[in-house]
């Protein structure tokens, strides 16, 4: 599903260069669980944003599904992030004047879907993450923990193809952080390829297989069965 | 220091009360390293942003240092604040437009310290949490963790008599983590008073004492020896 060839990416700050990844190749098969973990500014997210096509790479290729996503302009690029992937983003990026029920059922605003589905299959998708009585609370009448979770179920809500989850319980206690992590496995059960970033070694170790980065770098690749 | 005595925060939300806090009573005594712990929306958040002299409670009284909370007006409230507590948000509150080193500095410009020594003490405080190659950077330049950091350096640049830290370890690798947690005990060490909001257990053990949260509730309370 995903093919990455050398990709790099790069910045610049005050003239000198940043290298957020350098040279960085991997696949990932359709259907598969794979966690990436990494200190801190490690390039973690950056690779997540990438393989998202929510960042273009300074150099490499990246195939989706056998695509050259260079190839695809903005246009493009939206349509295929909209239909087919679904993310939970490190840092939210929630509508504050929408409450949780209007932030989750936008996805589905954009695709057109009437709004007595929207509002049944949102309500229904609050209760999954237990949020079931803050629906009509804003992103600042809720807790930091409560704006994660709307975050998730908005990523789930267009039931998309592949996951992209940066730190997706990286605000929520033990017990919270569990039921999201069994909600998000119960889906890729049934065929939904996941990538999540997490410095929690509890989630890690649930995937498939673990990319370790380090500076920019995949430094470690493992195997499921040696975990 | 610090003496709630029947603590309430509640919120009117659709015509509805919402109990962020009910009837929270506690005293914290200076030195101490205080952990609270307890699930997404239990009302930490919501109980440190009281401490912190940031939110007024709905009933109740807080005393710091014998002061009554109350009877200051929203002047007194940021000079007390300015000079006595640092904050590390659980949503970070930068500057955008200013770099790290903008954004440790701010604190300083406020108390009239000189440009010279500014730079010098922030660039020293960005080292101690490991950003050194970061200085010139703006938030969105920043990975996550980075701005963790940011935020973190900033709280501890005027050296407050309390310090109030909202997840400070929720976007930080274990090793990351573990360095910030070295730093903050170091000053704990020489006299600031501690109080962490935390889901991490590695972090709460390392307290004096922990507070136990449910639903606007401290439900338990567990002293630093049966931990
Ligand atoms: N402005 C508000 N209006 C209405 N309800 C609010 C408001 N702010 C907070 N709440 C509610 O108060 C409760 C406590 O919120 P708080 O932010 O203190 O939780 P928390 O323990 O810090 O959670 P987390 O671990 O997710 O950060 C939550 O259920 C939240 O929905
Ligand atoms: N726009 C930018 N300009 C310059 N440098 C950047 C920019 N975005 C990210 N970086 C740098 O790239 C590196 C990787 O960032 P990234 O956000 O991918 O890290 P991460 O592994 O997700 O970290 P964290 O665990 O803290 O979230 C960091 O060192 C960061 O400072
Ligand atoms: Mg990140
Ligand atoms: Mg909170």
């Amino acid at each position: 599903m995903i093919e990455l060839q050398h990709i790099v990416k790069s910045y610049e700050v005050g003239g000198q260069p940043i290298y957020a990844l350098r040279d960085t190749s991997e696949s990932i098969q359709t259907g598969e669980y794979v966690a990436i973990v990494g200190p801190s500014g490690s390039g973690k997210s950056t690779l997540l944003n990438i393989i998202g096509c929510l960042l273009r790479p300074s150099e490499g290729s990246y195939l989706f599904n056998d695509e050259d996503v260079s190839q695809l302009d903005d246009q493009a690029l939206s349509q295929l992030r909209q239909h087919q992937i679904g993310f939970i983003f490190q840092s939210f990026h929630l509508v504050p004047r929408l409450t949780a029920l209007g932030n989750v059922a936008l996805p589905m605003v954009f695709a057109g879907i009437p709004a007595s589905e929207r509002q049944r299959r949102a309500q229904e998708a609050l209760g999954s993450v237990g949020l079931a009585d803050r629906v009509h609370h804003r992103p600042n009448q809720l807790s930091v923990g409560q704006r994660q979770r709307v975050v998730i179920a908005r990523a789930i809500i267009m039931q998309p193809s592949l996951l992209l989850a940066d730190e997706p319980t990286g605000n929520l206690d033990t017990h919270s952080g569990q039921q999201i992590m069994e909600l998000l496995e119960s889906l890729n059960a049934k065929g939904l390829t996941m990538i999540v970033v997490t410095h929690d070694s509890h989630v890690a170790r649930r995937a498939n297989r673990v990319l370790v980065l380090g500076d920019g770098n995949i430094v470690k690749r493992i195997q499921g069965k040696d975990m």
